[in-house]
């Protein structure tokens, strides 16, 4: 679903924002 | 167990992809469906995340969302 997808991304970017 | 057809979500898959065109996490998580690559939803994260860091790729804001991108 799209509202997964969304949450996948957000948890994706919170990863890398450490990194970034 | 995934067999030949199924979508592998790899350092080099990814690479590909960003060197044709800037992408979002979501347009690359659109790439390595779950349901076509058979991970979890949290091993995809954690796989993408972690090749992300080993490319390092560039980065811009393309209508306010950021890119990820690479150059041969």
């Amino acid at each position: 679903s799209s509202s997964e997808a969304d949450e996948m991304a957000a948890a994706l970017e919170a990863e890398l924002n450490d990194f970034m | 167990t995934p067999s030949a057809s199924d979508v592998l979500l790899t350092e080099d898959a990814v690479r590909r992809y960003l060197i044709r065109k800037p992408m979002t996490t979501k347009d690359l998580l659109k790439k390595f469906q779950t349901k076509r690559t058979g991970l979890s939803s949290e091993q995809t994260v954690n796989v993408l995340a972690q090749i992300l860091k080993r490319l390092n790729p560039e980065r811009k804001n393309i209508n306010d969302k950021m890119h990820f991108y690479l150059t041969e």
